[in-house]
């Protein structure tokens, strides 16, 4: 364990924190985007089947436990308790041509073809891209609330940590893992226009505005 | 692909 990994992983989950109360305390889910929460809760459900197989450590198993049970209660959320407040017309992103690249290249570009692993595969490679249905959103409504700016600087900010949690493991201990490294970046990647925004305009107490 | 470690992260 390093430096970076546990800011990382401290970052996500301050990002899943900050979503869930959001919608509990605002009791509405205006502005965020449901598929992306949905992909998410797939992400965790998927990576973390290891759960019942392999122990890793106290942190990890109960971090893996945290990160399905708040995904999975931000859906009921989203999807039944506040249903009402779901802003169906924004959020339109077609989340099976996330689902769809992300199977076959599971299948074509693993570590090894094992049904853990292809799913493990599966969760890292749409982990990477699960937040565009949000990212579109946004894009769609023009603006965002500066609460979920801060969700969305967070959560990017956790895979921006992880690429030097990665640096580090590779310094450090000789270990890497391509396939998470080469997701991770494009995950991050995907956050670089947010993150401008983020810091030039919320930093300075702006509204999140996109060029329409 | 090779890769050099058990999945130990999150």
């Amino acid at each position: 364990m390093n430096i970076f990994r546990i800011i990382g992983d401290l970052s996500h989950l301050l990002a899943i924190i900050i979503l869930l109360r959001k919608i509990w305390k605002t009791r509405s889910c205006a502005g965020i985007s449901g598929k992306s929460q949905i992909l998410f809760a797939l992400v965790y459900t998927t990576r973390y089947l290891d759960l019942v197989t392999t122990y890793v450590s106290l942190y990890n198993t109960v971090m893996k436990i945290i990160f399905i049970a708040v995904s999975i209660a931000t859906c009921y959320l989203i999807y039944m308790k506040f249903k009402a407040t779901y802003d169906h017309n924004h959020d339109t992103f077609r989340i099976e041509f996330l689902l769809a690249p992300a199977v076959i290249l599971a299948l074509l570009i693993n570590h090894d073809f094992t049904f853990l692993e292809i799913l493990w595969t599966f969760s890292i490679y749409l982990e990477s891209v699960a937040i565009l249905p949000q990212l579109f959103m946004v894009s769609k409504t023009g603006e965002a609330e500066s609460i979920t700016s801060h969700y969305l600087f967070a959560l990017g900010s956790y895979r921006a940590l992880y690429i030097l949690n990665w640096i580090y493991r590779y310094h450090n201990e000789e270990i890497y893992d391509l396939i998470a490294i080469v997701a991770g970046i494009v995950q991050t990647a995907l956050y670089c226009d947010f993150f401008y925004l983020y810091i030039t305009k919320v930093l300075r107490g702006k509204k999140l505005q996109l060029p329409a | 692909i090779e890769k050099s470690s058990t999945h130990d992260e999150l």
